[in-house]
């Protein structure tokens, strides 16, 4: 399982270097084993640096950066291991609109190998949506869904105000 | 592999009976603070076995539990139900779909389903093994959270690799 | 020092239920010692219903739902004990436009007794703005100021591309 | 006693000698990710006499002097000076205007200076002492961060109210 670990582990690492590059137009980023000896326990370091920037710890990164970099780690995740769904709940909120459009990007090439269920308040990411939900609380504390919209090909259909048949 | 339907009865604030069918792509949630969004990426991940209130943003089980408004009582049980396409056959069961169902009654019991037929959580996991389904780490991003991906300490960050591996 | 502790914070309790009120149209907050025999030492729990429904434990509530919270005590301290200053980094990230708008009414009642400086990404909230800088990086890893707008009489005036002289 | 204006000189990304001019009410600031915002932040957090690194982002103090980009070389010092009117005499000091600067040397030594004369770092504190002007839990809200007043324990809430009383 050393070796296997050590495989994966090289995946994710060229992933998250060439994600880490599309995502940011530029810079360096990396992962770095703490402790090579010791692969099986070793912790894993985060390397990032924007473009133009020096290089300095992950925790003096903007909010934007950080969620950038977040994104990145992720999807080189999901290269490596697709899982057959991913949820985001607001992963957008830190990003400003010329991230999300990069985010919005990205996420397009994975679409076809997994399932996303994405919570957005941005009209940008909601206009990636193949079906789009809304949730309303007319009645305090009590949730429903009002509508569906089939943004891709159909119009948006009014399924009425509980879609809970 | 794919998500084809959710569906919560009494799951937190979805107190009637609402579905929710996903699309291959990307599906979209929208609506204003309070309303349920959230609710429903936690409801995925209970119904895929999550076993930590915490997780749920609970301290303990129960609070899944539709809890009444100011205008209604409170409910005995929470259900979701999550039905997949297992047309090329990744879970190991034949059919070629598959629905798992989980409740929890205020009495503490809960109960586990497959294709509607009672069965044991053991089940639900080992069917779910390897498959990348499990509440795995990086499938579900919840509100706020991506942040932990790079603040974690190293050691804690190898799990996301281990479940990649 | 007993009685002075016990005088704030009666008057942050007045103050954190009358805004809560404000802020969510309704529902009910209130701030309670857990240990009223040793006033000096005891901890302070939180408790916070929105309109409409029960009352739970603040974990549940949603994001926007906890920023707002946050907002309501945070304004009922500074009534109590105003600062001359204070500085909000993106604090109207989670919030939809209602809410935003409810934030920036409650806000507009605290800017005569203390100097805001506020980062955000809403036009909403920029509104507010008696002063606006805008910082840019046009050369990778240096901050410049590059315009400074007075909003509310003069129009926007162009200081030049480095308002550090 | 209000604020009229921050300089910074080599503080993080504020390479260049940089003014904001503050004006009673609301100042905004606003730009796109990762362009100093704020940055500006923790420059008013630490002129007011912040000690420890971690509140800045940063895992040792000299992360505060400018680290240079792929294009400049690291500087020597960091510098920030914060003007004050004392018109109301808030300030146990004999000046209308009171100017507070901090500066911070690779090897170490930092320096206070009030009116440009240097003093101790006993003398800001004393001077700020019950105005509300030290670097208070409740007057700066770090990016991400009003979540805390929430979900901190309820001994560490106490903080909060002990600050105001
Ligand atoms: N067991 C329960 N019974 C009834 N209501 C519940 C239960 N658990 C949670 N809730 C309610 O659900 C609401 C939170 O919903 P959720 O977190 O999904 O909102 P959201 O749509 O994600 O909002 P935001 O945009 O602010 O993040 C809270 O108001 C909470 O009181
Ligand atoms: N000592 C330093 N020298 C040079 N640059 C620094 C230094 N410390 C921090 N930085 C840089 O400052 C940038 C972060 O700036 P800041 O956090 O103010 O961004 P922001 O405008 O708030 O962005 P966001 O909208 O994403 O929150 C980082 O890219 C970081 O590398
Ligand atoms: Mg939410
Ligand atoms: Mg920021």
């Amino acid at each position: 399982t050393k070796k296997m670990f050590s495989e994966t582990f090289e995946a994710i690492r060229a992933n998250f270097k060439e994600i880490y590059q599309q995502l940011f137009g530029g810079g360096k980023a990396d992962l770095v084993l703490l402790d090579e000896s010791d692969i099986l326990e070793s912790g894993i370091e985060i390397v990032a640096r924007p473009p133009g920037k020096k290089l300095q710890g992950v925790s003096l990164l903007s909010g934007g950066e950080r969620a950038m970099t977040g994104v990145a780690l992720l999807f080189a995740l999901f290269k490596v291991k697709p899982s057959p769904f991913c949820v985001l709940d607001e992963i957008d909120a830190p990003l400003d609109e010329a991230n999300i459009n990069r985010f919005v990007d990205l996420l397009a090439g994975f679409v076809s190998s997994s399932q996303f269920i994405i919570i957005t308040h941005n009209k940008r990411t909601i206009g990636m949506a193949d079906i789009l939900y809304g949730i309303t609380m007319e009645e305090s504390g009590v949730s429903r869904v009002v509508s569906v919209k089939f943004t891709k090909e159909k119009d948006a259909e009014k399924v009425g105000l509980g879609a809970s048949e | 592999m794919r998500f084809k339907r959710l569906e919560m009865i009494g799951f937190k604030s979805f107190l009637e009976r609402t579905v929710l069918d996903f699309e291959p792509g990307v599906t979209a949630i929208v609506g204003p603070n309070g309303c349920g969004k959230s609710n429903i990426s936690d409801a995925i991940r209970w119904v895929l076995g999550e076993q930590r209130a915490r997780s749920l943003r609970g301290t303990k089980m129960e609070d899944v539990i539709f809890n009444g408004t100011t205008e209604r009582e409170p409910i005995g049980m929470a259900e979701v139900s999550l039905t997949m396409s297992n047309a090329d056959g990744v879970l190991p069961i034949d059919y070629t779909e598959v629905t798992v169902t989980r409740q929890l009654f205020r009495s503490g019991e809960s109960r586990y389903l497959l294709n509607r037929n009672p069965c044991r959580l053991k089940d639900i996991n080992e069917l779910f093994m390897n498959t990348g389904l499990g509440a795995s780490e990086y499938s579900i991003i919840e509100q706020g959270k991506m942040d932990v991906i790079l603040s974690s300490r190293p050691e804690e960050r190898r799990a996301l690799f281990e479940e990649a591996a």
